[in-house]
């Protein structure tokens, strides 16, 4: 973490706060929660307390505008820069300023801005934060989305703020924990209770809670679908998504819904078609096609206008040949060849995947491309074949990729 | 963090660099520089300060991934400030 110079910090625990105006991309209602609840992640780790007023001056006044909007810093349009905050002092300092031309929502969905994450960040700026290069920190200048249905500050965050103000004190009434957000249960897909068994059906009285995401290196570890995303890999599990990239050696976390929230949780597998910038994700008796965060126009297709006879309900896995263009779709022991020049499927198939790629055993969970391999993930084990000669290597643990 | 997006052309990247290092990381453009090999140095320094900041490789080139991290939406406030 890191402050400004010469560690500027309100000299009183009772701040207080006024919104100016509001956005309308959101209710009022919405942006004074997304608000209040940014403030209750530093007023639960600090003995600070936040006070909204309705008139008059402020220590912490919050506007939105677009374009120049009378300081130093105008804005530059949707996207680069989202906000920014002044660090504590009089006037306009502690003023946190949002850019009217972004998308501001609610929850995290593509192409919209969390406004509880991005306030969240700017209130640090107001009492006294400065970015930090944390990868994953709220004070992180890049804006990550990410779920925030159960946000806690980084570590990195609490430490920054606690150097400044101290932690809160014993006998503060408030609560220690950020309190619980407004579950979306209206914008969950009905679909979603499928991952859990009927008993837990959501009612009025039970929340709706997905599966916790295993650990990166729990051995036990499996995954419903890999693929490649523009030089990423991206390994799924029911609604959570592990991000691999060539640039950090990191693993990052995300879930399927912050980045396609139309899509259900629980893929059977998923490809890439590296030219086309396009991947394919399958579920059930459906496939998607997605470029970046769209999702394409006239999808969900079914799976047999592929080519599959209909007594394929579903696919285990598949990977894309970058070399060959060709996708090997697994079913039981089965699998297909599918010419992605010709959109066809292939004569002379399905053939036994024990012909082709003996020693993986099957059914195959999810499947992977790279560097000249295939990746068949069967259970917590991973079997690397090379692809001219289709011949076993070796053998490794499913989460070998997360520096495990 | 966002997905990746897909390749840009490399003027229009230099002077998005200028303008991103001017805002964040208190890049100075000498405008009337008679030494352009000298701006250019400022401003590898200013890549590096920033690559390192991000955790990238440091190598004082717009290269891809710099040039990624850049277009990432982001805060409004410098990373440093002299």
């Amino acid at each position: 973490y890191s402050t400004f110079p010469h560690s500027p910090t309100w000299q009183k625990e009772d701040v207080t706060y006024r919104i100016l105006n509001y956005t309308p991309d959101m209710l009022q209602a919405d942006v004074e929660e997304a608000i209040a609840r940014a403030f209750q992640l530093w007023s639960s780790v600090t003995p600070l307390k936040f006070t909204r007023v309705y008139g008059g001056q402020a220590d912490i006044m919050i506007s939105f505008a677009a374009g120049f909007h009378g300081d130093f810093y105008s804005f530059d349009g949707p996207g680069g820069t989202l906000a920014h905050a002044y660090p504590p002092s009089s006037g306009i300092g502690g003023d946190a300023h949002f850019d009217e031309d972004e998308n501001w929502t609610k929850f995290t969905t593509y192409g919209g801005y969390n406004l509880f994450l991005v306030a969240a960040h700017e209130l640090g700026h107001s009492l006294g934060l400065s970015h930090s290069n944390v990868f994953g920190a709220l004070m992180y200048p890049i804006y990550m989305a990410r779920d925030t249905r159960d946000y806690q500050l980084h570590q990195d965050d609490i430490d920054g703020i606690q150097a400044l103000y101290g932690p809160p004190r014993e006998s503060s009434t408030l609560p220690t924990k950020p309190f619980p957000t407004q579950e979306p249960t209206e914008t969950i897909p009905a679909e979603a209770p499928t991952q859990m068994s009927p008993r837990e059906e959501p009612t009025e009285t039970t929340p709706f809670k997905p599966p916790q995401r295993p650990e990166d290196c729990d051995p036990h570890l499996t995954f419903d679908a890999i693929t490649t995303l523009r030089g990423e890999t991206l390994f799924f599990k029911d609604s959570y998504v592990w991000r691999k990239s060539p640039y950090f050696s990191e693993i990052e976390h995300d879930t399927i819904f912050s980045f396609w929230p139309s899509l259900i949780a629980g893929f059977d597998a998923a490809y890439e078609v590296d030219k086309r910038d396009r991947v394919l994700f399958f579920k059930d008796d459906q496939y998607w096609a997605v470029s970046g965060y769209n999702i394409e126009p006239g999808f969900p297709k079914p799976i047999h206008s592929l080519g599959f006879p209909t007594s394929v309900r579903k696919i285990d896995a598949a990977v894309h040949d970058q070399n060959t263009k060709r996708t090997y779709f697994f079913v039981g022991h089965k699998y297909w060849s599918f010419n992605e020049n010709t959109h066809s499927m292939e004569r002379g198939y399905p053939r036994k995947i024990a012909a082709d790629f003996p020693g993986i055993g099957y059914p195959i969970d999810a499947a992977l491309q790279k560097n000249g391999y295939f990746y068949f993930f069967r259970g917590s084990n991973q079997y690397e074949v090379d692809i001219k000669r289709k011949k076993l290597i070796r053998i490794m643990k499913s989460n070998s990729w997360f520096n495990c | 963090s966002a997905l990746p997006v897909a390749p840009k052309k490399e003027k229009e990247d230099v002077q998005f660099a200028k303008k991103y290092l001017e805002n964040f990381y208190d890049f100075k453009e000498e405008k009337h520089s008679l030494f352009k090999a000298k701006d250019l140095s400022l401003m590898a320094d200013k890549i590096r300060e920033m690559q390192s900041f991000f955790g990238l490789k440091v190598t004082g080139e717009l290269n891809h991934e710099t040039m990624d991290m850049m277009k990432q939406p982001r805060c409004g406030i410098p990373d440093i400030r002299s």
